[in-house]
């Protein structure tokens, strides 16, 4: 397996060496260049340029370029991490890899929090959990009042923030993440286990001798 | 355990904007 090398390489700016990410990541060569192969899928949906713009990234998602998804948005944001407004090669597999089944714990949950933490202060506050409530309802058919909105945000500052405070620190979400393992949920992908089977072709593409 | 509707983070995780598995599939 992996004889198909020794083809000059034409890669779009911002692909990075296999190889390098494979040490810096929970990814073996194999599966990030399998990864390359849906980057290449999701990054010329729109725009043929090697890199994914918001757009790709929202039609990848919600099969529509145009739909606005405030939790969607944060995650493009927090894959882009020279925040130029688009997501290379690198950031795409530095970022899918805290995803990853094999990922630190903490780094799923820092991950998170960073997602939450809307204004990046280094807290999540009440006004940004406030913010996602009121998002969340706005993308579906459920409907709560503002009181109710006032009693759930309640009860979860009083099992959250333990200083009280009015806002959560990364300790304190640490804390309530470890005493409600569903909310990290969203943060394993077990696709990411399969990702060579899911993309075969990168054996025809592959420029790594042996990539078993 | 089932999930809490009166703790905020439960209810927002089910955003269709934090669900990456649409990112695999056809």
């Amino acid at each position: 397996m992996g004889c198909f090398h020794s083809k000059p390489s034409q890669h779009a700016a911002g692909y990075e060496d296999p190889v390098a990410l494979a040490s810096d990541t929970t990814f073996s060569v194999s599966e990030i260049e399998a990864l390359y192969e849906l980057f290449k899928k999701i990054s010329s949906s729109v725009i043929d340029d090697g890199l994914i713009h918001k757009e790709e990234f929202r039609l990848a998602l919600f099969k529509n370029s145009k739909k606005e998804n405030l939790f969607a948005d944060r995650v493009f944001d927090l894959f882009d991490v020279k925040r130029n407004g688009v997501i290379d090669f690198g950031e795409f597999v530095r970022s899918l890899s805290v995803f990853h089944p094999n990922a630190p714990l903490e780094d799923k949950i820092d991950f998170a929090f960073q997602l939450y933490d809307l204004r990046r202060t280094g807290f999540i506050e009440r006004e940004e959990v406030k913010q996602m409530l009121i998002a969340l309802l706005s993308e579906s058919d459920m409907k709560l009042s503002d009181d109710v909105i006032e009693t759930i945000l309640d009860k979860t500052f009083a099992e959250a923030d333990t200083n009280n405070d009015s806002r959560i620190d990364k300790e304190e979400w640490q804390n309530f993440v470890l005493r409600n393992p569903s909310l990290m949920k969203n943060m394993t992908l077990p696709y990411l286990k399969d990702i060579t089977t899911a993309f075969p072709s990168f054996v025809f593409n592959s420029e790594v001798e042996d990539v078993a | 355990a089932k999930p809490n509707p009166m703790n905020a983070f439960e209810l927002i995780s089910t955003s269709q904007g934090l669900d990456l598995s649409a990112l695999f599939e056809e």
